[in-house]
């Protein structure tokens, strides 16, 4: 056995670095402080359009602590069940919005471009969490007999992905639903790479939400339970999470050409040239431009 | 035999201290990374350096290769180069990033930290 701290992301940003008592006493603040003061939570990338800031959700920034504090104390991150093994976690954020012209507010739909996964890691887990926001509607709850049934459908299908009860007790709490979604992404991934010539909008991944009364058809207002997506902000976003291995062993500078392609393909060539000389040039000796480019 | 007194001096030249593992701070800000990389923003990646001498000691875990080929440096200069101080174990780091598609992705990268220096 080995001793590790599991922060919550409760605990009060104050006290992040309060120290953290181990039955060896071993004093884990040191250690963890690294570790928040290295995770950013807001990272402006487009330095020209601050509004294009990415904010990490709380849930990726999370995982990164577990599995760097895991790291530092020696263990394998992607050997824990957690993580399925993974050692990528990739994490889509919703941006979608509802359709508030049919009121009550029946159905929901999630659309994720999921194009920027690498079809050559091996998908190992994938799902789906939405955040279930508090709503004081305790009255109508207590009126309500049996259970709440939460469904997950594809855009284009009546084949239920995956469902969750709720008492309705529970829906006046906040809690995330998590919705295993995993057979039809592969599926997807499967069907896409064989036929994606013929995609012309990309590689796109939908669900449909509806909530029943128990498994009659009776589809409640997704309003009532706190699922409406109006006014959240981005730490409550539903996310698409996706948990891939790599088979062979991954190249850092992957990431890097993918960064310049994909900047090169949104139109910026000179700021992107010029900033490709920087990197560069830093590590070369070269002696020219052509060699630099090298 | 190798021409070297006690203190490992050799004709009164201050000889490189022996292969060993030795301090590599990373700072990706400063490699211009930091516009893809949110956490960490650096991290201590250590680098193995000095001289795989004869005789080589156990702990820098030899392949026969080393051992013969550090026999004939010290035999004859000339006929080849001494072996090389090389990571022998490395660790993995955990990065979060953005990728190209502004999706923010946790990966580990395998080989990112030297835990253990060697000769090979």
């Amino acid at each position: 056995f080995q001793c590790a701290a599991i922060i919550t992301h409760s605990t009060p940003r104050r006290n992040r670095g309060a120290r953290i008592p181990h039955q060896d006493g071993q004093r884990s603040s040191k250690f963890l402080k690294d570790i928040f003061a290295s995770s950013h939570p807001i990272v402006g990338h487009h330095k020209d359009d601050p509004k294009d800031a990415i904010v990490p959700h709380e849930y990726m920034l999370s995982i990164y602590r577990t599995y760097s504090a895991a790291e530092k104390l020696g263990l394998n991150a992607s050997f824990f069940r957690s993580s399925k093994f993974a050692n990528t976690i990739t994490s889509f954020v919703d941006r979608g919005t509802d359709d508030l012209l049919h009121s009550p507010l029946r159905r929901q739909k999630y659309l994720f471009d999921v194009s920027t996964l690498s079809d050559k890691e091996e998908l190992v887990g994938a799902e789906l969490r939405i955040f279930r926001r508090a709503t004081g509607d305790l009255q109508s709850s207590l009126q309500t007999t049996g259970l709440y049934d939460i469904q997950l459908y594809p855009c284009r299908s009546d084949r239920l992905l995956d469902s969750r009860s709720l008492d309705p007790l529970d829906s006046t709490k906040p809690s995330w639903e998590v919705l295993n979604v995993w057979d039809t992404f592969k599926a997807h991934r499967h069907h896409y790479h064989q036929h994606h010539h013929q995609h012309q909008q990309g590689n796109l991944l939908c669900f449909q939400l509806r909530v029943t009364l128990g498994k009659s058809d009776i589809e409640v207002d997704l309003r009532h339970l706190g699922l409406n997506r109006d006014g959240r902000p981005q730490q409550e976003k539903a996310i698409l999470v996706a948990y891939t291995r790599s088979k062979k062993r991954e190249n850092l500078f992957n990431e890097m050409k993918e960064k310049i392609k994909s900047r090169r393909s949104a139109g910026q060539k000179e700021e992107s040239a010029a900033e490709e000389e920087a990197v560069f040039s830093k590590g070369a000796k070269g002696d020219g431009p052509r060699r630099r480019r090298r | 035999t190798a021409l070297s007194n006690r203190h490992g001096k050799r004709h009164g030249k201050k000889s490189k201290s022996r292969c060993s593992k030795k301090a590599l701070h990373v700072n990706f800000k400063e490699l211009g990374w930091d516009d893809w990389i949110i956490a960490p923003l650096d991290y201590e990646a250590y680098h193995c350096e000095g001289v795989c001498d004869f005789p080589l000691r156990s702990h820098l875990e030899p392949t026969n290769h080393a051992i013969i080929q550090t026999l004939m440096n010290s035999m004859d200069p000339s006929s080849t180069p001494p072996s090389c101080c090389v990571p022998t174990k490395l660790s993995p780091i955990s990065i979060l990033y953005i990728d190209s598609g502004n999706n923010v992705v946790y990966k580990q990268y395998e080989d990112m930290v030297v835990e253990q220096c060697g000769c090979r």
